[in-house]
């Protein structure tokens, strides 16, 4: 069990800081076992380093910075062990129009193989999407319509 | 296996059937506030057996039945039903089918019916076969809305929890 | 006691059906008790109706949508009770880009003897404003200007 | 009563003296992530005599002091201070002078120490006074990150009793 546990972190741990790399043009991420020598009896520690900024752990950072540092730590999972499709929900809420650009990029990147559906109120990432579904309210009910790709955010 | 269709009726803002076909790679669903976005979502984790209203924003069952809209002149409706139709082409799904759709109804008391390819089934089967292929109502691959930072706000011991449950 | 909770409150009512109209071009919101007859055994219930929806609960409306009910609640507070200033940290967050314009200029409305520090994100919102302070980091310490007013979001 | 002036020096990420000058009416505060925006709000709910370090993002009082970057060649502080200056033409604070400019340091063994217009009084005599004036460092009128939704998630009991303490 410990040494399928060790094999799985040190593969999610490498995609992590690439990952977090790409994510932060140049920061670094790491995943850190609080007990090495005994794994399941301590915890994981979230180290992250942005540009210009010492390492800290991932509960000091600011709210972008934070969500920065989950969504590279869900697509390291991915890579590892490829869910069937992910939702995401306004994840790019927080971000500032830099980090929403660079995340709508790793997105389409990573999005061989992988499906993604991620609401957004965000022109950024609508721009870099392979297909785009607009919902609206009709009549008190919800619809929905395929737009097509040059389009601007629905406001 | 990816979702390949989503077909929504009388499911919370939903008054009228809506079909969603989805492709393989970077989907974005865009629109105003309270145009439906996250009930398309919450629709995604009622048809894969959630149980926890609470997860699906509503305080109970009939909260996830449309409620109809007087001046629109449409009725409040009595049943709920999303129907999601996987891509199984790889065979991740334990099912030697191409297409396979699971589909869950709700009445105002809360009674749930299940579908598999048009059979009823029980709950269980329907989270048996969607655990092999990694797929669960409440997995991590679905972020809910305000909860983009969750990853990042777990304890080291959560973490540790966390990456247990998935090797 | 009674007599000076009601007369606050039929205030504050009245204050948040006027500003909740402003806010979504003609909405209906409405606070009630829940025990007329003895308002401090009940609660107070929030009514929101956005146009073209039925009157629902505030708790089953979406997440801007509450949101916006939030904010009004609070402007409607705020002429009663009148908070030497407000500090709002990226309360548009989940606004789309319709209701941030609506929220900018109802803020600029009200902003006659208050003070609004608002932190923002979003274009809209910064585009309104009668002064900008610049947050930026440099060498690792946080610094601040004062942008002139027709500046783009520093990203 | 309105904000005319805060100084923040070696509190969270201000590793030098950085001064806002306000004025009543509409300010924007904006900035890339990272950049410093919360913590400027930390620093006001600092200075007000807020004790939950929870409320400023940190686990206990050292966190609220500079850390430095051996990088930029700066040194972690050893002690915090955020001074703020109200205008008070309209008399709401009950001292006689129109500008009225209350300071607090913490050091990392968290001993704070609070003045008033330079002279050092207690965290009692801070409190007392602004609350005259409608501020406390967990007031309605101060919305944290990632709350804008709390005023409509209260419950009816929560939103009569929060009722009561207003009026
Ligand atoms: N004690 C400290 N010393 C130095 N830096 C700190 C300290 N505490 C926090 N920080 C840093 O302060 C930075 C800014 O945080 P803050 O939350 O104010 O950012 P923000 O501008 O609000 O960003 P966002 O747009 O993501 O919300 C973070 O990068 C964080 O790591
Ligand atoms: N049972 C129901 N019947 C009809 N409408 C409902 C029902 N439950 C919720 N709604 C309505 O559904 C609408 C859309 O909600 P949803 O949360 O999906 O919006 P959204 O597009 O995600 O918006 P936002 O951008 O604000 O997050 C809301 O206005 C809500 O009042
Ligand atoms: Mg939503
Ligand atoms: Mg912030």
């Amino acid at each position: 069990k410990q040494e399928h546990f060790m094999k799985a972190f040190n593969e999610v741990c490498e995609n992590f800081s690439t990952i977090f790399a790409k994510l932060t043009g140049g920061g670094e991420g790491r995943l850190e076992l609080q007990k090495p020598e005994n794994p399941f009896s301590g915890g994981v520690d979230l180290y992250v380093q942005f540009p210009g900024k010492p390492m800290r752990l991932v509960a000091g950072a600011s709210g972008g910075e934070r969500s920065v540092a989950a969504i590279a730590y869900l697509l390291s999972i991915q890579k590892f062990l490829k869910a069937p499709f992910y939702l995401f929900d306004e994840i790019d809420a927080h971000l500032d129009d830099l980090n929403v650009l660079k995340l709508a990029e790793t997105l389409k990147e990573n999005s061989d193989g992988a499906q993604f559906i991620v609401v957004t109120l965000k022109d950024a990432m609508v721009q870099n999407a392979e297909r785009i579904y607009g919902v609206f309210n009709q009549g008190g009910s919800s619809r929905v319509i395929a737009l097509p790709l040059k389009l601007e955010v629905v406001s | 296996v990816y979702i390949k269709k989503i077909m929504i009726k009388n499911f919370k803002s939903f008054g009228n059937l809506v079909k969603l076909n989805f492709e393989p790679g970077f989907n974005i669903v865009t629109g105003p506030n309270g145009s439906g976005k996250s009930n398309i979502i919450d629709a995604v984790q009622f048809v894969l057996g959630e149980l926890h209203t609470r997860r699906m924003r509503v305080s109970d069952h009939s909260g996830l039945i449309y409620d109809g809209n007087e001046e629109g002149g449409s009725q409040k409706a009595s049943v709920a039903q999303v129907t999601l139709t996987f891509e199984n082409t790889d065979r991740n799904l334990a099912i030697d089918k191409n297409l396979v759709s699971i589909s869950r109804k709700v009445d105002r008391q809360g009674n749930s019916q299940y579908y598999l390819n048009g059979k009823r089934v029980s709950r269980r089967a329907i989270l048996d076969m969607l655990e092999m292929a990694g797929i669960s109502p409440g997995g991590y691959n679905i972020v809910l809305q305000g909860t983009a930072t969750r990853l990042s706000d777990l304890t080291p011991q959560e973490r540790m929890k966390a990456f247990e449950d998935l090797i």
